[in-house]
């Protein structure tokens, strides 16, 4: 499903270069339930950026599915991604101009479906993730835990094949967090490649797979 | 220190009205060290932001150091705000065209430090939050974690009499969020009194009072 061969990524800030991935060969097979875990600044946002086609390597190669993905213009990287890769962002990123509802319907739009049929998929993910009461919230009228948990439900209403979960419960409380994990999991039993970066030790132990990362390396 | 009476505070959304505050009347001493947990929602946010004069209740009074701020105007707020409270935001809330060390100096610049007085002050801030080779990074190069701890440097720089922390360590590594707790409760030996809202079990029982909120009321 996903097959990293000598990544590299680094950032140059003035004289100073960052090596944020150092030499990162992964493969994670389809419907694999993976956690990373790993310091502050080890890497972990840019790997699933990466992964998520919202970033290039500097070297080395990216095949999804089979497809080398690196060399890929970013209208066709973008194609891929919108249609298989769900994204919960560390930062979340919702459209401040947009409601709960319109921010979790936006990918079913771009993917072209009419509104009669997204919007009852849409309610459907925020009501598993207990916000259907702030539907009509924008993101600013929203606590930092439900801003988090729009994030989620856009990520999966177009259940897509890989999902990318970068910290999904860092502002969760633990029963909040549960629940959001439950679903996932439960997406990932019926198929759902899952990768879930987090500084949950709790969260991060369920996976099957765990990873670690430590100064832009990978080590299982 | 902050006397809270019977303080409510509820936000209207079209039809829908959101009890954020309901009925809260909380006293914290001078030098305390304060958590307060709660699920995702309960309004752990919005006392925050009320008690560090970014918000005002709808009804109800607040005195900060025996004196009645609930009435003060937004120049008189800010003003006292800027002098006796660091605010460290769930969203971090950096200026995003300065370096991370320009947003830690911001708050002595405010206070009218001149630039040879403030710049060490400022780098030690960063240094004790392991981030002084991060010092001439923007936020959008840094991590999530990073600009948590950025934000971190930016409220203690002056040392202020009042800390209110909002998930302070949501996105850090167990070991970061360690060093940072230890630094704000050594600062809490020195007299600064400390609140901190968080979901992290572990780090909420080491206050040595722990609040609770649940839809908008406040438990001891
Ligand atoms: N655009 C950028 N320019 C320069 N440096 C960057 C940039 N983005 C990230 N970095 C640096 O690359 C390193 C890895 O960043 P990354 O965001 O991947 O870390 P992370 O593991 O997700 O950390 P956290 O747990 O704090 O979220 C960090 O040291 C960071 O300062
Ligand atoms: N500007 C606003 N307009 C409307 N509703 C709001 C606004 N700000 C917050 N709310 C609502 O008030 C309630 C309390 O929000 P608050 O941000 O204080 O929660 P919280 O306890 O900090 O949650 P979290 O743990 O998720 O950060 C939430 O249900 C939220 O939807
Ligand atoms: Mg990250
Ligand atoms: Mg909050």
């Amino acid at each position: 499903m996903i097959e990293l061969s000598h990544i590299h990524r680094n950032f140059q800030v003035g004289e100073q270069s960052v090596h944020a991935l150092d030499d990162v060969t992964l493969r994670i097979a389809a419907g694999e339930y993976v956690s990373i875990m790993g310091p502050s600044g080890s890497g972990k946002s840019t790997l699933l950026n990466l992964i998520g086609l919202l970033d290039r390597p500097d070297s080395g190669s990216y095949r999804l599915k089979g497809e080398d993905v690196t060399s890929l213009d970013d209208d066709r990287q973008a194609r891929v991604r919108n249609r298989e890769i769900g994204f919960v962002f560390q930062m979340f990123h919702l459209v401040p101009r947009l409601t709960a509802l319109e921010n979790v319907e936006l990918p079913l739009l771009l993917a072209g479906m009419a509104a009669t049929e997204r919007r009852p998929l849409a309610e459907q993910a925020l009501q598993s993730m207990q916000l259907d009461n702030r539907a009509h919230h924008k993101p600013e009228q929203l606590s930092g835990g439900q801003r988090q948990r729009v994030a989620i439900a856009r990520a999966i209403v177009t259940r897509p094949d890989v999902l990318l979960a970068d910290e999904p419960t860092g502002n969760l409380d633990h029963e909040s967090g549960r629940e959001v994990i439950h679903i996932l999991e439960r997406l990932n039993a019926d198929g759902l490649t899952l990768l879930m970066v987090t500084h949950d030790p709790e969260m991060g132990q369920r996976a099957r797979r765990k990873l670690l990362m430590r100064d832009g390396r990978m080590e299982e």
